[in-house]
């Protein structure tokens, strides 16, 4: 079971539909300072879920919709599509994909897609942790966040390992 | 679920022991299940601590047998790294280096109690220098075989290290992506995947 | 006090500005004197805010309007960064190089405003590229002659700007400095100190 | 006016007496991982005054005292000295050098010298900041807190400014 790809339309700094295809093995993003890899990473906490703005670095949550640039202007709502590859049948689920989509717009209205249906955060909840992607996302580290696991309370060590469990 | 954990713990346990004689060699480390250490303890009052309020009649220095309690009822799990030569247990007062190295092996050593599909690390580097990077990358490539690593990087060694390369550019505030597979012997500078499960 | 605040903010404004559009080129960036907003008030109570009471009788709406405030009396300082062809002016959706970018921006303009003797700077460029490496030591080169630095670094980039080079090792837990003083033409490489004051 | 030396003995990775000494310009500290850089920083840091051992990643303020390590026993305390240049006059003193100095041992005793002649921490914070450094350190960016200036609220960089004025 592998990441396929990320749709991102309106998120951030991806104004246009952009998809972004991913195989096994090892993908290596790189750029400049500013560019948007980081956004990418975003848009994946994001998508499966992330309940809090400042995780994908916003105050509100409407902070993830493009807010314009030279020459555009802003967008009104932000989607993400997120589709993981199971065609080992890694996850307990008969579907070869497993897409989850969120979508945002400047009202606050949106909601979750589990393969295509419209569905509430509890439900893709449990999708990912049936293929063992937990809600803490234990396996999505941002950029500064790695000493955290370091500095943090015994406590909060144990529930990531129970969170994998 | 208790059981589940202790399963996983353990195993987690010995991964990162494992792992931190990888990124520190000749050094040592482990994971310990820990009481939680309490706000001043009201001798015979109900303790407000939830899980934590295990033993609550047992004095503080008892704190040093929790190997003995169930883990079910244990509140946290403690790292304890001495890295080669050196006699501090302090985890605050390691480098910045060393904490990254810390913390990867302990995300690590989870990852092989129970693999989770994907991994997207966004600059988990950033404060290894170029020894430590080519430690944390071998295990990149140990575990590319079980899971995808996406990795986010300014370092050239982590470039080096990639099957498919993603070069990310920005025109007038919107991100462009462009993708890159790498003609790459399979594994053939640094481990073979097969090593060491 | 006051008037040494406002003249040191004043001159610190100008010089952030300008750095900024010297970190970003064709971008843009000012610092704002700006009342802080306040837990819920109380109409007619007295303020417990100390300096932040200034003023509490005025609706919130006129926050705004805090430049014609007495600065002695408002809360704190804004950052306002709007790289080149991006709308965006919230700080915190900043990429890590970028905010990093804006903090030396904010430090070398209270420089300029007011100068300490030495500042000491500990792998404060982790988080750029190249590109903006470099645009960091020019700013350093451009000082030298007015303050002396003491950076701490694994850039190879940050090595080439040094005029003295120490080297530190470990052995069984103690450290060893050796330093060498670099051959080099006075500020061949990069910005003249006497450009731009 | 610059740093013209630091000595370090029994502090962190430093058990015997260590003397770096500095010229004007441009210094590059470089190593490894865990060699000591970043413990310097901490020298000078906690010379001029720092009260809170967190700010030297320290639980307790003892934990700055050299612990011990293969064949070398602990220390018993530990002492840095920081000699600032003054021959330009620029500090409003008439000394050339301004030698400050503190102290640690295990039972928590110790204490500052300025000049060689023991004071209090209140006598050295007013040393430097005649000589325009503040008791908030604005010139010392240690790892990894250079993001905290635009992290932070708008009265702390006020603070920042006003230390400097
Ligand atoms: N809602 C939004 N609308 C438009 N642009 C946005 C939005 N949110 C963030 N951005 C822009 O995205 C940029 C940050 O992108 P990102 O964090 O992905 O960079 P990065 O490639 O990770 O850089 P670094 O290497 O410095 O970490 C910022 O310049 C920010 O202004
Ligand atoms: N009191 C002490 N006694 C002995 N060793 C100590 C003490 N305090 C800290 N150390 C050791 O100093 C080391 C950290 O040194 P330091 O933070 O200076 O490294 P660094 O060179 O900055 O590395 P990096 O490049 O990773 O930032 C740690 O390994 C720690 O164990
Ligand atoms: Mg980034
Ligand atoms: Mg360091």
């Amino acid at each position: 079971m592998h990441l396929k790809s990320i749709t991102l339309k309106g998120f951030k700094s991806f104004p246009e539909r952009t998809e972004l295809e991913f195989s096994p093995g090892v993908s290596v993003i790189v750029g400049p300072n500013g560019c948007g890899k980081s956004n990418i990473t975003d848009a994946v906490l994001w998508a499966l879920g992330e309940q809090s703005p400042l995780a994908v670095r916003g105050q509100s949550m409407q902070d993830v919709i493009f807010a314009g640039g030279r020459d555009r202007g802003a967008r009104n709502a932000a989607e993400v599509e997120v589709v993981i590859d199971n065609s080992d049948g890694a996850a307990g689920s008969e579907f070869s994909e497993i897409s989850v989509s969120r979508r945002l717009d400047r009202n606050g209205e949106g909601g979750y897609r589990l393969n295509g249906a419209r569905c509430r955060l509890a439900d893709v909840t449990e999708a990912l942790s049936d293929a063992s992607l937990g809600r803490e996302m234990h396996s999505v580290i941002g950029q500064g966040k790695v000493e955290e696991i370091v500095l943090s309370k015994p406590r909060e060590r144990r529930l990531l390992i129970e969170e994998a469990a | 679920i208790a059981a589940a954990f202790d399963e996983t713990f353990e195993a987690a346990g010995e991964s990162f022991s494992e792992l931190i004689e990888h990124m520190f060699p000749g050094g040592s480390g482990r994971l310990r299940l820990v009481e939680e250490p309490r706000p001043a303890r009201v001798l015979g009052g109900a303790d407000a601590g939830g899980a934590a309020a295990a033993g609550a009649d047992e004095p503080a220095a008892e704190a040093d047998e929790e190997e003995d309690r169930d883990p079910a009822e244990v509140a946290g799990v403690e790292i304890e790294v001495t890295p080669a030569g050196k006699a501090t247990r302090r985890l605050s007062l390691l480098s910045g280096g060393e904490k990254s190295l810390v913390a990867l092996a302990f995300v690590f050593s989870v990852f092989l109690a129970r693999p989770s599909p994907f991994y997207i690390l966004d600059e988990v580097e950033a404060a290894l220098d170029d020894a430590n990077i080519d430690r944390f990358l071998q295990l990149v490539r140990r575990f590319s075989d079980r899971a995808q690593f996406v990795i986010v990087t300014h370092q050239k060694r982590t470039m080096d290290a990639a099957d498919v390369l993603y070069g990310v550019s920005m025109k007038d505030g919107a991100t462009k992506v462009v993708s890159r597979r790498l003609p790459r012997e399979p594994r053939l500078a640094g481990a073979e995947p097969d090593r060491r499960a």
